[in-house]
């Protein structure tokens, strides 16, 4: 028995040859630094909830990555960010959904677990929680990189083309899911 | 999507997670992760993060798949991970992290990739985007 930790990023249609050697190794730069941060803190003797928070923010605080910063767009370009926590522990957990302006939607995930009789708060409300509690919030323009806002062009350019080319009634004209890929090689699986 | 599980000295599980969603949304759309039990669960035994097409991860309720298997069928971290992962979650559809109360670590995937880190106190490390 011991402390353990992991962390990811996300996964997609990520292929090789789609990734600079450059854009690899930031990414595997802050996969380390953050992996070292949560080691840390967990040495330090911090609890496994302190410890995922830190971490997820310093994920959210990264633009590497589809949260908080860099989280991706609407069909409409606009932002719509989802969060959640759940403690082991006592099996309570909080989430959000549909928040725009929360710099780290985890955090207040964890407000709707510690300070609420809920587990969900979504959109106006977690919005208007999200003010009664103080947490930071920015402007909806901090989150929307410029990278997103190409990758959202794609796909909705690609969009029309895999309307036209779908391949299974799991298509969007019925409600399903579609796959568009982005610049970066990522699918447009989160 | 990003994420994050750990077990601490005490032996509790945590998990968290965090998106953005798909690029190209509906408006409205509520994806994976702040559905407990899908995209994200912890309880005494593990915890777990997925990320993924988070419709299919919906559909198979991953995360609590994952601790359900070892609560109720006794299966070991990672064979409880492959089993939701390999033989659920349909390829290509995403993948999780995981650990448990005893300090196991999987992360597991059936995309092509996916961005990762894990340690233990041991002094395993691993660091990863591919398979291999």
């Amino acid at each position: 028995m011991g402390w353990a930790l992991a962390l990811h990023g996300g996964a997609g249609r990520i292929s090789k040859s789609s990734i600079s050697p450059a854009a690899r190794e930031a990414s595997e730069t802050v996969l380390q630094e953050f992996l070292d941060a949560g080691c840390a803190a967990l040495s330090e003797g911090k609890s496994a909830l302190d410890v995922v928070e830190l971490v997820v923010r310093l994920l959210e605080n990264c633009p590497l990555f589809n949260a908080g910063v860099g989280a991706v767009l609407t069909q409409r370009g606009t932002v719509e960010m989802e969060a959640s926590i759940m403690d082991g522990a006592t099996r309570k957990s909080g989430a959000v959904s549909g928040v725009s302006t929360v710099v780290n939607p985890i955090s207040l995930a964890r407000l709707v677990m510690e300070k609420t009789p809920h587990v969900y708060l979504a959109f106006e409300g977690a919005e208007a929680f999200a003010k009664d509690q103080g947490v930071e919030t920015r402007d909806e323009s901090y989150f929307i990189t410029p990278g997103n806002k190409e990758r959202l062009a794609k796909a909705l350019e690609a969009g029309l083309v895999l309307l036209d080319h779908s391949v299974s009634t799991d298509g969007p004209e019925h409600g399903g899911s579609r796959e568009v890929l982005q610049a970066d090689g990522h699918s447009g699986r989160d | 999507t990003v994420g994050c599980v750990a077990v601490d000295i005490n032996g509790h599980c945590a998990a968290a997670t965090s998106t953005g969603g798909l690029v190209n949304k509906m408006v409205g759309r509520i994806g994976d992760t702040p559905l407990i039990g899908a995209g994200t669960y912890a309880n005494e035994f593990c915890a777990v993060s997925t990320t993924g097409k988070g419709e299919e991860i919906i559909r198979c309720l991953c995360a609590k798949e994952v601790a359900s298997l070892m609560e109720y069928k006794y299966l070991p971290l990672k064979e409880a991970t492959d089993t939701v992962i390999w033989k659920k979650l349909g390829e290509g559809n995403g993948g999780l992290i995981a650990v448990s109360s005893t300090g196991e670590v999987a992360m597991t995937f059936n995309t092509l990739g996916m961005f990762r880190a894990c340690a233990t106190e041991d002094g395993h490390r691993q660091i990863g985007i591919w398979k291999d």
